[in-house]
């Protein structure tokens, strides 16, 4: 049975160009 | 001025969100993908090194102009509200803070996911993850 880690289940959504 | 706003394409919808897939939070724990609650995501990313967590609220919702089987959702993320725009199948799953599991046609989502799943809405917000290194 594979195992995902937490973190793929969330998006990343911060923009690549902060401020 | 702002920051330009980016969009992003996610792939297609990921094995891991089928009901009953294994999800392991940051401190080894094992949990089943419809019992994730909004603790394991905060407390995971309160261990990791590398991630933390943005709240993303949810702005606009369209319908996509490339296939209906498509949404560009808008998303308002961080403390520096920036705008993200991204576009997802309309299934996709959202974890929306204290709420669970949300997405643009939950019905579907639930039809092929067998996911639990809430109508994700204009205000909800959802968790999201930024690199703590970033800036």
């Amino acid at each position: 049975v594979p195992v995902f880690p937490w973190h793929s289940l969330v998006p990343f959504l911060a923009p690549t160009q902060s401020d | 001025p702002p920051p330009p706003s980016n969009t992003v394409v996610p792939p297609s919808l990921p094995p891991y969100f089928i009901k009953g897939s294994i999800i392991q939070l940051a401190d080894g724990e094992l949990k089943r993908v419809e019992d994730l609650k909004t603790e394991d995501f905060i407390q995971s990313a309160e261990i990791s090194s590398e991630l933390k967590i943005d709240s993303s609220t949810v702005e606009r919702i369209e319908g996509s102009h490339t296939s209906p089987n498509f949404a560009v959702v808008q998303f308002s993320v961080g403390e520096h509200r920036a705008q993200v725009s991204v576009e997802v199948l309309v299934e996709y799953p959202f974890f929306v803070f204290g709420q669970g599991w949300s997405s643009c046609c939950p019905d579907r989502t639930t039809q092929l996911l067998e996911l639990p799943c809430t109508k994700l809405s204009v205000g909800d917000v959802c968790i999201s993850l930024t690199l703590k290194n970033l800036r």
